[in-house]
C-alpha cells in the first residue's frame, strides 16, 4: 500500500457515498445514468469473484465488499426505490456498445485463458468505459448539478490517482500490469474534459454548463 | 502465483 493508492481507494469510496447520499437525500436519481450504474455493477461482480478464492487482506476483502454492496444499492435506488425520478429519456447510451467488445478484448488479451482471469480482465476493460453512458447523458443534457460533478470528480480521481500507484510500484516493488495501467490510462483520459470544466467552472462556484 | 500479486489491487 502506498499513498497514491490509499488516496484513489479513498476518493472511490468517497464518490460512492456521495452518488448514494445524493440520491438518498434528494429522493431523487435525476441526472444519473442507470446504464452507468448497472455496468458497475457488472464491473465489479466479474472482478471481485476472488473475494471466494483469494484473501489478500482485511482491509481488501472490506473495501470490495463495499464496492460490490453499493453499486448494487445505487441500482436498486435508481431502478426500484425512486424508478419515477430516473432519466431515462436521456440515458439512452447502448450499454451492449461497451460489453461486448470488452469482452471479445478480454477473451483476445488476457494474462492466462482462465475463466476467472478472463472476467477479471472484462471487468478491468468494461471499467474504463463504463462511464461513458454517464457524461453522454450529462452532454445530452448539457448540464450537471453540483454533486454530480463532484461525484463524478471523485470517480475520474481515483484512476488518475492509481496510475500515480502504478509508477510508484514500478520503481518501489518492480511491479507492473499492462492492461491495467493501459485500461487505466483510458479511463483517465475519457474524464479530461470533464475535469477542465469542473475546475475552470464548478469549483468557482458556477454550474457546470456545457456551451451550447 | 504471479496472479496473487497481479490482482492485489482493488
Amino acid at each position: 500500500m502506498n499513498i497514491f493508492r490509499l488516496l484513489g481507494d479513498l476518493s472511490h469510496l468517497l464518490a460512492i457515498i456521495v452518488l448514494l447520499l445524493k440520491i438518498w437525500k434528494t429522493r431523487s436519481c435525476a441526472g444519473i445514468s442507470g446504464k452507468s450504474q448497472i455496468l458497475f455493477a457488472i464491473v465489479y461482480t466479474s472482478r471481485y469473484l476472488d473475494l471466494v478464492t483469494t484473501y489478500i487482506s482485511a482491509y481488501n476483502t472490506f473495501m470490495k465488499l463495499i464496492f460490490v454492496v453499493a453499486a448494487y444499492a445505487t441500482v436498486y435506488l435508481m431502478y426500484i426505490k425512486f424508478k419515477a425520478t430516473y432519466d431515462h429519456n436521456h440515458d439512452t447510451f447502448r450499454m451492449e456498445f461497451l460489453v461486448i467488445p470488452s469482452l471479445i478484448l478480454a477473451l483476445l488479451i488476457n494474462h492466462e485463458l482462465t475463466v476467472l482471469e478472463v472476467l477479471w480482465t472484462f471487468s478491468i476493460y468494461l471499467e474504463s468505459v463504463a462511464i461513458l453512458p454517464q457524461l453522454f447523458l450529462v452532454s445530452k443534457t448539457g448540464e450537471a448539478e453540483s454533486i454530480t460533478s463532484h461525484y463524478l470528480f471523485a470517480l475520474g480521481s481515483y484512476r488518475g490517482l492509481y496510475l500515480l500507484n502504478w509508477v510508484y510500484r514500478y520503481y518501489a516493488e518492480d511491479h507492473y500490469d499492462l492492461i491495467a495501467i493501459v485500461a487505466g490510462l483510458v479511463q483517465t483520459v475519457l474524464y479530461c474534459d470533464f475535469f477542465y470544466l469542473y475546475i475552470t467552472k464548478v469549483l468557482k462556484g458556477k454550474k457546470l454548463q456545457l456551451p451550447a | 502465483t504471479i496472479f496473487d500479486k497481479l490482482h492485489d489491487e482493488l
